[in-house]
């Protein structure tokens, strides 16, 4: 998180904020609701407190402006920048102007108000950019599911490393970004994906092309709006161009950037589960045998994807077939007759062929740290 | 003229435009396509791409122009 160089700060808690005008594009109730959550997501995690009065000068004020509106600041129509705000102050101090040449929505559609609104707010509050991709402060505005609107760890350390904790006796946390070099690095998923590798972890995906060095790391959402976060599994069919996601007991195809249509969908009804099984922990396709390998606690099932239906005999132990990799698997994925286990900070990279396991890796491997 | 000479001028003019609203760049007048690779602008960028965890390379490529073009907040990432 950044601070505003010069540290300026309200020295009140209890602080005020006014609506001088409204955007169309919302009913006025919509915008009073948005900004009352934007500012309700700081005062959370803070001692601060903001009160909406209409009568006298608040200590910030909110306004929708186009173009020029003399703060030397001119919007610049339609999309590039969508807001500012100024640093906490006297007058023009805290002020929050967004461009209203955007269209304000209470949706997942551009632009959401109460997403632009709690960061323009940070603003107001004293804080600056943060190049945590994760947090509410990073520039770039990002699609977000407006109900999944939320501060980060960074942006709760940057607002109380101004203000001080919150009063709440438990004091309040948020996710913090995978960083891909974190030895303590955990995955929820992995799979293959056009001869790319994609881990998930929380929100976030970490992408790895066999022509980076590096790994990027970025919100789901940013490909696939309507995935939910907190992916338990993943694969690929190479031979379809799909990938399939799961999380709970529903499951999501992908080609590309497109989620297919009539998705989610049930695994019971499609790949023949028993109703016993409600997660998938772990899944990986042989795109030679046509097989597809459903990991589930400490037993795994094979799905023949010709015949689209279970192999008899499964589920079968884990620790049976797969000797050397533990019982529970986090996440998994094949690679050049390899195929790779994901368990906690551990990778096992096991033969098939000779069933054992022939190195045991950092989950991080992958991404040259 | 082919299309893309008329691209690379745009694409230098965000470059420009963007630095100089949020990376504190200034230009005194200057061109960044008569002074290529001229340090500040080289040196904003590179600060810009290592902000935004871009590869750092100080050259307007296309994951930087990608970066640039995405909708965001007016307040500038460095403090004037």
């Amino acid at each position: 998180f950044a601070i505003t160089e010069g540290n300026p700060k309200w020295e009140k808690k209890d602080l005020t904020y006014s609506i001088e005008n409204y955007t169309p594009d919302l009913a006025k109730e919509d915008v009073d609701n948005a900004i009352r959550k934007a500012f309700k997501v700081w005062s959370d995690v803070s001692p601060l407190t903001f009160t909406k009065i209409s009568q006298g000068e608040a200590d910030i004020k909110i306004s929708f402006n186009y173009g020029d509106h003399n703060d030397n600041s001119p919007f610049d129509g339609p999309n590039g920048i969508l807001a500012h705000a100024f640093q906490p102050g006297p007058h023009i101090g805290g002020d929050a102007h967004f461009d209203e040449d955007e269209n304000w929505t209470k949706d997942h559609r551009n632009y959401n108000l109460y997403r632009v609104a709690a960061h323009e707010f940070g603003h107001s509050l004293g804080l600056g950019h943060s190049s945590d991709i994760g947090a509410l402060m990073f520039p770039s505005y990002a699609f977000s599911d407006p109900n999944d609107i939320q501060l980060s760890q960074d942006d709760i350390d940057g607002i109380q490393a101004i203000y001080g904790p919150s009063d709440n006796v438990i004091q309040p946390t948020g996710p913090t970004t995978p960083q891909a070099c974190d030895r303590k690095l955990t995955f929820d998923a992995a799979t293959t994906f056009r001869g790319e590798k994609m881990f998930f972890k929380d929100r976030f995906y970490l992408r790895k092309s066999p022509y980076d060095s590096e790994a990027e790391v970025n919100f789901i959402s940013l490909f696939w709006p309507s995935l939910p976060h907190g992916i338990e599994a993943a694969h690929e069919v190479a031979e379809k161009d799909i990938v399939r996601f799961f999380k709970g007991n529903k499951y999501w195809v992908i080609r590309g950037l497109d989620v297919l249509p009539g998705y989610p969908k049930n695994i019971h009804n499609t790949f023949g589960f028993p109703k016993t099984v409600q997660k998938i922990d772990a899944a990986f396709s042989d795109e030679y045998t046509g097989k597809t390998y459903f990991f589930v606690q400490n037993k795994y099932w094979r799905y023949d994807e010709q015949r689209r239906s279970m192999d008899a005999d499964f589920p079968k132990l884990i620790t049976n077939d797969f000797p050397g990799i533990g019982s529970k698997v986090d996440a998994v994925f094949s690679d050049n007759e390899f195929i790779y286990f994901f368990r906690g900070t551990r990778q096992y990279k096991f033969e098939p062929q000779k069933k054992r396991v022939v190195a045991v890796l950092k989950s991080n491997s992958w991404f040259n740290c | 003229f082919p299309a893309h000479l008329e691209t690379k001028q745009q694409d230098l003019e965000i470059v420009q435009n963007y630095l100089e609203k949020f990376y504190d760049l200034k230009t005194e007048g200057v061109r960044i396509a008569k002074k290529k690779g001229s340090s500040p602008v080289v040196e904003k960028l590179k600060k810009m791409q290592k902000f935004f965890g871009l590869k750092v390379t100080g050259k307007p490529d296309d994951e930087t122009l990608k970066v640039m073009k995405q909708p965001r907040c007016g307040v500038p990432d460095v403090s004037q």
